[in-house]
């Protein structure tokens, strides 16, 4: 996602 | 792990149970048009990754929560407008905005564009019910399937906590997503009250009905 947090969820 | 995955299936017959309320009743009388809003809002700034979703369940939910959202807006604002009551709709949604884009901008994880709306998001959603919670107040009661509603959107993030707390132990890593974390338990909360009367009165076959 360009996200180093890693959004996995909704 | 299950409580994930009974949450977004909560979350999903949450909208289901909205648009069967509306059709069957022919009526969005009881429903905040303000927090539909809202969650259209979160939902657009949450999911600016989509085109980047690599997860083929998280694709699917996020095309099934925007699209399902955008249909309802439209059967508020068009389709069964006349049964829409903004007199009763008076929550001051600026401060609810407010206070979202204030913590996005002042805590996210990294100032990038995709970061900042996500924690706007996050935050956005934690309180976007308190128009719908507003208007049962002022009604002082429910249709069972509003109540139906509102009680399956409010489980989704309350077992996302149990979830939290699974996956901190099961990954190695055991990282805490503080964002999603306490504007989780604080959605949640503010929840509470309802749940409490929806436990008390609607499953035990009565109306939901303020004292």
């Amino acid at each position: 996602t360009g996200s180093e947090h890693g959004h996995d969820e909704l | 792990n299950i409580f994930r995955v009974l949450g977004d299936f909560s979350h999903l017959a949450s909208i289901f149970i909205l648009l069967h309320k509306i059709q069957q009743l022919k009526s969005c009388s009881g429903i905040s048009f303000k927090s539909q809003v809202l969650y259209m809002l979160v939902y657009i700034t949450r999911y600016l990754d989509l085109p980047w979703t690599s997860s083929p369940y998280n694709f699917i939910f996020k095309v099934l929560f925007i699209s399902s959202e955008l249909y309802i807006i439209y059967l508020m604002a068009r389709a069964y407008k006349p049964t829409n009551d903004p007199n009763l709709d008076t929550f001051h949604v600026e401060f609810l905005l407010g206070f979202a884009g204030l913590l996005a901008l002042l805590f996210p994880y990294k100032y990038t564009i995709l970061e900042v709306f996500w924690a706007f998001s996050i935050w956005l959603e934690s309180v976007a019910i308190l128009p719908q919670l507003f208007m049962l107040q002022r009604t002082g009661e429910a249709e069972a399937m509003t109540a139906h509603y509102i009680a399956a959107l409010g489980m989704y993030r309350a077992l996302y906590i149990p979830n939290w707390i699974y996956r901190y132990f099961s990954e190695p890593t055991h990282k805490v997503d503080t964002i999603a974390v306490t504007a989780g338990i604080l959605q949640t909360i503010l929840y509470s009250d309802f749940f409490w009367i929806y436990y008390t009165k609607v499953m035990r076959g009565e109306k939901f009905k303020l004292p």
